[in-house]
């Protein structure tokens, strides 16, 4: 409500931030002008640069800690850091709205102080926001965090502005105006014309030396320096430089010899470039904000595969170090089988089949030829059984091998085979007998035989009979006779005197 | 024993009572 009306109702100003894309992004100053000394540092890329890190790493202030700015610049390797929040120094509770990468921390509820904050897209904001800009998830806020007083607004000292906007109980005035105008040290960050992100500290001592937050605003816009807000001062302004600090701290030590600095809530960062994702999918390391992927995996992200899954086909699986082929596969992209021989993974087992078998590609088991059998194939079929696997049994003589690839009965195949000379010699006279018979047809069958002697045996068995009869019965009908041997001259003798003779039957004749 | 510890002796507060900001708030209208 109280702010000048060329700002219309707009209560916070916004500017793109700087992309520059060299290596080189911060450039730190340090100045010794009157009796001031401190740093100007400029940031080239805040988007990917510059984070808001919480007192000693994530969920520190949830734990309400405080850290040196040293410590927990280590947590996130910082080139430069500077306090920044401000905190309860009696509870180290951090006070207004906490963004740190991206990941609310704190929400104020809307609290009407300077707000310096990054969006997503890598637009910078200085200025007063509502709870629900805090919020907005359209273009979220990255980087956020609060500061009391708003320094510089579009070019132009803002200080008597904030000072209405942010104090609006009247007993609490003199309390900011004061905190305003009082000598010491000093944290601001703004913004120039080219986006670079401008942080600032002076050294100092309340009240003694430093710098009020006039002199600030115009220090900043001397530097070209657009908008601008103030951050924590006095004992918590503190610069660190490559982990070490580098400013002179306005806090005594205990023993009252010495400056000491302050445990502080939350610290500005500035570091490397992030890569996206920061931890580079597990998979690559980040350098100045690329992804420097680990072989076989795919920039930008390393996320993905080099390889892809299609490329390796059925028989591949596609992994970091590209193709890797099934077992009894090869090639580029997994297409191809082992060549005849081998098996295995990447083909390089060695087959051991024999007698022509051929090999498994993936387990190397061995396909035995016909008439072979064993794991490899190293054994001819047992007498008796031949084909593949040795499985059919042979249909020959026990004395007649069969052939073991085809069953044929031959005698010969074996004759490489001392132990079945003899029986091969057997066989074979078997075969030859066996073919001559068949081509030494009779004109009659062995039933006409049979016929044939039964017939004859009957008529001789006849003929037997007929002649025992005959002879019984003449032995039956006369008697005896008695015979008588004649010399044969006696036989031949004068024909004129038969009467000398005794003639003989005629049977005696013939004897 | 070496390590030296801030007696937190500088403070610089902008509001009476706390060392932050602790009062009105905004919303949108």
């Amino acid at each position: 409500d109280c702010q000048p009306l060329i700002y219309g109702n707009l209560t916070h100003e916004t500017w793109p931030a700087s992309t520059h894309p060299g290596v080189s992004f911060v450039k730190s100053k340090a100045f010794l002008y009157k009796n001031w000394s401190g740093h100007i540092t400029e940031v080239y890329d805040p988007l990917r640069t510059v984070s808001v890190l919480e007192p000693g790493g994530p969920g520190g202030c949830k734990e309400f800690r405080r850290e040196l700015v040293e410590t927990t610049a280590k947590t996130r390797k910082c080139v430069i850091a500077q306090n920044c929040g401000f905190f309860n120094t009696h509870t180290g509770q951090c006070l207004g709205n906490i963004v740190s990468d991206g990941r609310q921390v704190k929400n104020s509820g809307g609290v009407q102080n300077a707000q310096f904050g990054i969006r997503e897209d890598g637009t910078l904001v200085f200025g007063y926001l509502s709870e629900e800009e805090v919020l907005d998830r359209i273009n979220p806020f990255v980087q956020l965090v609060s500061g009391v007083v708003w320094l510089l607004r579009s070019g132009k000292v803002y200080i008597e502005e904030s000072i209405r906007a942010e104090c609006e109980k009247t007993q609490e005035t003199g309390n900011l105006q004061r905190f305003v105008d009082v000598i010491s040290a000093r944290t601001a960050v703004g913004h120039d014309t080219e986006g670079r992100l401008i942080l600032f500290h002076v050294d100092g001592k309340t009240d003694t030396r430093g710098m009020n937050l006039w002199e600030v605003a115009e220090l900043l816009k001397e530097h070209g320096v657009i908008n601008a807000i103030n951050l924590d001062g006095g004992g918590s302004s503190t610069y660190v430089l490559n982990g070490s600090l580098a400013n002179f701290p306005s806090d005594e030590c205990e023993d009252k010899s010495w400056y000491c600095p302050r445990a502080v809530s939350t610290v500005l960062c500035v570091h490397e470039r992030l890569c996206q994702p920061e931890d580079c999918s597990q998979h690559g390391t980040c350098v100045n904000g690329q992804c420097e992927c680990q072989p076989g995996w795919a920039a930008p992200t390393c996320a993905n595969l080099t390889c892809q899954p299609s490329a390796c086909g059925e028989h591949g699986l596609c992994t970091s170090d590209g193709c890797v082929c099934d077992a009894g596969w090869r090639g580029v992209n997994c297409s191809q089988e082992c060549t005849a021989g081998f098996y295995g993974d990447e083909c390089k087992k060695t087959c051991t089949c024999v007698n022509g078998g051929s090999c498994d590609p993936v387990r190397g088991r061995c396909t035995c030829r016909a008439g072979f059998h064993g794991d490899s194939c190293e054994q001819e079929c047992p007498l008796g059984f031949y084909g593949l696997h040795c499985l059919q049994e042979c249909q020959c003589s026990d004395l007649c091998p069969c052939d073991p690839v085809s069953g044929s009965c031959n005698a010969t195949f074996r004759s490489e085979r001392n132990t079945s000379l003899h029986r091969a010699g057997h066989c074979l006279a078997i075969q030859m007998w066996k073919e001559w018979r068949e081509q030494e047809k009779p004109y009659l069958s062995e039933q006409s035989w049979v016929v044939i002697t039964a017939t004859l045996a009957a008529v001789l068995l006849t003929s037997l009979i007929g002649n025992l009869i005959q002879v019984c019965g003449k032995c039956k009908g006369r008697p005896q006779q008695e015979y008588s041997y004649v010399p044969l001259k006696e036989v031949n003798g004068p024909r004129d005197s038969p009467n000398r003779s005794t003639m003989q039957p005629a049977k005696a004749l013939f004897q | 024993k070496h390590v030296r510890h801030s007696m937190d002796d500088d403070l610089l507060l902008p509001y009476a009572g706390t060392h932050g900001p602790s009062h009105s708030h905004r919303h949108v209208r």
